[in-house]
């Protein structure tokens, strides 16, 4: 089974991230 | 193209995927083997932050013309009814009127990368069709003769994106797809 689960709200924290260009 | 990998501190997905672009040229006949030629992988991505890289290039679907489809897919799986993973499989598709499209596919998207469906390695990729009256959004799995996995898809589609309650959703096998030749 899936064992990486993310929120939507975490992804679109990630989108703002340094690591986003 | 080499298997994309996470970067240092990014965080990995739990499955690759690969975007992919199609769009329909003007007047030409609609076919299997125009869909494949048409058919154009644009990126693969492991992680979350290479997915949010590759979308702030991409146009969005709302502002997209024509005949286009974007398709995102786990590495691997060609955006086919042929591929062995999409043969038994089926699709949700939900008609969305214009000026939804982009806020819908996003929702999609996010829900299918982060896992939200629950459903293991059933689903196999998603689609967002532009159209003239209307866009379509798909979400393809593997397996359309298990009804407890396609039940559990629609309910966490219809609470991901979050659409007025009288929203028609349909759920199509691939196989009557291509019986009917209606979904290119």
């Amino acid at each position: 089974g899936s064992k990486i689960f993310y929120e939507r709200s975490f992804l679109l924290q990630c989108r703002n991230s340094p690591l986003t260009k | 193209r080499p298997t994309p990998k996470p970067g240092p501190g990014e965080h990995p997905l739990q499955f690759n995927y690969a975007v992919w672009f199609s769009r329909k040229a003007p007047g030409k006949q609609s076919s299997a083997s125009s869909y494949n030629q048409n058919l154009k992988l644009i990126t693969t991505f492991a992680s979350v932050e290479q997915w949010w890289n590759h979308y702030s290039h991409l146009v969005r679907p709302s502002d997209l013309t024509g005949h286009s489809d974007y398709h995102i897919f786990k590495e691997g799986i060609r955006p086919m009814w042929e591929d062995s993973a999409n043969n038994k499989g089926g699709k949700w598709i939900v008609r969305l009127k214009k000026g939804l499209a982009s806020r819908c596919w996003e929702n999609l998207v996010l829900a299918m990368l982060g896992e939200q469906f629950m459903v293991g390695e059933e689903i196999c990729g998603a689609v967002i069709s532009i159209r003239y009256q209307e866009d379509i959004l798909a979400l393809w799995n593997r397996t359309a003769s298990d009804s407890v996995t396609t039940s559990r898809i629609r309910d966490t589609l219809k609470r991901v994106l979050n659409l007025p309650p009288n929203t028609i959703m349909e759920y199509k096998t691939h196989n009557d797809s291509m019986k009917d030749n209606s979904s290119f």
